[in-house]
């Protein structure tokens, strides 16, 4: 039998907020350490990585691996059920056909269960190497999400270019052109307000807009974002999830031909 | 203009 609590049931909402829009469906694989999705949106450009481990959970138990296919618009609506302030619990048999949401009030005046059907999902898991990024860009999460929602509304493409004094964010479109410069910050009084650059070589790589907006809707979830980047291969977006884990977004690059 | 690659062309499938 499975079963995970999380009394901060809101984080599961924002995490479900932060994927619904790449993906239609994906598998929950659910082991002793915790749960993993791993799956790639429809065109095969970008990839979803999350992982949530068994300890930030505040109750956990899985006897058996299983792995739970779930329609993501169907998983929202039972989600859009839940208060901020409720407790989530997921439960499952061995060999599930369904999976249940069960919704606790902090009071625990109130219960709602709600009972998903679950699907045959095939898998398509990509071996992801082990890359040493030529940049490691740490920023807030909000400015990020800003300046991906700013620049795409000039062109389809963002150009990213880190050299060791700073990021640009640059794009152009038949209205102009337009750019966002930003310092790595001398000294902070908070870490998540500041710009972190750690270089080994400058960088400059070009993505889609759509896909960095999509990313963004995981803000919620921290108030830092990560950006890894190495020439010519797929930039990673990372968002850690405070005690429990990440998600970890994955792009290909526009290249030439 | 460059073009849109895919992640598997980067990654192998497991």
């Amino acid at each position: 039998m499975f079963e995970a609590r999380l009394v901060q049931g809101a984080l599961l909402k924002k995490i479900l907020e932060a994927i619904k829009d790449l993906l239609t469906e994906a598998s929950w694989d659910c082991a002793q350490g915790g749960i993993q999705l791993q799956a790639m949106d429809n065109s095969h450009v970008s990839l979803v990585s999350l992982t949530l481990r068994s300890d930030g959970f505040d109750k956990y138990r899985c006897d058996r691996n299983l792995t739970m296919g779930m329609n993501l618009a169907s998983m929202t609506k039972i989600m859009k059920c839940c208060g901020n302030d409720e407790i989530i619990t997921m439960k499952a048999q061995d060999e599930p056909d369904t999976v249940t949401f069960m919704f606790e009030s902090k009071n625990g005046d109130k219960i709602s269960e709600y009972e998903m059907k679950l699907m045959n999902l095939d898998q398509d898991h990509l071996g992801i190497p082990e890359t040493d990024y030529a940049c490691v860009i740490k920023m807030p999460s909000g400015e990020f999400a800003r300046i991906c929602r700013d620049l795409s509304q000039f062109g389809e493409s963002m150009v990213i270019a880190c050299s060791k004094n700073g990021i640009k964010f640059s794009t152009s479109g038949d209205i102009g052109t337009g750019n966002v410069k930003l310092a790595q910050t001398s000294s902070v009084d908070k870490e998540e307000e500041a710009v972190i650059i750690e270089m080994q070589e400058p960088v400059t790589l070009t993505f889609a807009c759509k896909y960095l907006n999509n990313f963004a809707k995981a803000t919620p979830l921290s108030p830092v974002v990560s950006l890894s980047l190495s020439p010519d291969v797929p930039l990673v977006v990372e968002y850690k999830i405070e005690d429990i884990g990440y998600v970890r977004y994955y792009l290909a690059p526009k290249i030439e031909d | 203009m460059p073009a849109q690659a895919t992640l598997l062309q980067f990654f192998k499938q497991s």
